[in-house]
């Protein structure tokens, strides 16, 4: 099994 | 003032289409070039980012910037009640708290006009960097889709399998595993038959399948899809309008 990674943890919020 | 007129009501229908069963509340950003928009999904797994340039209408006009925040189900709702080759003209204020939209069917001369109530979203805007991929895929939209519709009915990951002269979509499943192998050719006669591959090193990525059926819906948009994959970034799936795109940026699954 394998864990979906975010958005978030490649892009930054502006 | 907005004035947006799409030359034909189905345009602006398909675009809605292709994204509103994965994002709801959306922020419309009108600029004198045109309209763009981004949105996550509730997951924040996918990622939404929409640009229609004005060459895509039949006429543009957009003095001020001005943001429409609007509930997709809502538009569709209305979108739907204009037929396909009507023309599509938006309309708001400088300061608008509604959207008019007004369908011609300048045959019969009859004009329906619709208003939508327009919303504040407080939605965060992700910034997405230029990025050299490790591969570029171009390829017929309908051959995508249907690869990924019957692949997804195995398993709720999906493993796209690139090296050198060879495409490898594989899904592995309770019920049993398939996959489906592509090698790029040219369709000199249909040129958008053709699959082309860029490939700078080889990748080996999974994706939730319930994203990548999301995805496909932009297909009625373009004929052809880019897909972009990186093994540092989350993939991005494209679709081209004649002045502007649907892009679709998907997070990948990794094992821990």
């Amino acid at each position: 099994n394998k864990d979906q990674t975010k958005l978030i943890q490649y892009y930054v919020k502006v | 003032m907005l004035e947006a007129k799409f030359e034909q009501a189905s345009l602006f229908k398909r675009i809605i289409d292709g994204f509103k069963d994965c994002v709801q509340l959306v922020n419309f950003q009108c600029k004198e070039d045109g309209i763009i928009a981004q949105a996550v999904d509730d997951s924040r797994v996918l990622l939404v980012s929409l640009e229609i340039g004005k060459d895509a209408f039949q006429e543009f006009r957009c003095d001020h910037p001005i943001t429409l925040g609007m509930d997709l189900n809502s538009l569709s709702k209305i979108l739907r009640c204009g037929n396909n080759t009507d023309s599509l003209t938006l309309i708001a204020d400088d300061t608008p708290d509604s959207l008019l939209l007004l369908f011609e069917d300048t045959k019969r001369e009859r004009i329906s006009e619709y208003s939508l109530k327009l919303m504040d979203i407080d939605a965060d805007f992700l910034k997405i960097e230029e990025l050299q991929y490790d591969t570029t895929i171009m390829m017929p939209s309908a051959d995508f889709s249907k690869t990924v519709r019957d692949l997804s009915q195995l398993s709720d990951s999906l493993n796209i399998l690139v090296t050198k002269e060879t495409i490898k979509f594989v899904t592995d499943g309770d019920i049993g595993s398939g996959s489906v192998i592509m090698k790029p050719f040219i369709d000199m006669e249909n040129p958008d038959e053709s699959i082309k591959l860029e490939m700078e090193q080889p990748v080996d990525l999974t994706f939730g399948s319930k994203y990548l059926l999301d995805i496909v819906k932009g297909s009625a948009l373009s004929n052809k899809i880019g897909i972009r994959l990186s093994s540092e970034a989350p993939a991005l799936f494209q679709f081209d309008l004649t002045s502007g795109f649907l892009q679709f940026f998907l997070a990948p699954k990794f094992s821990d």
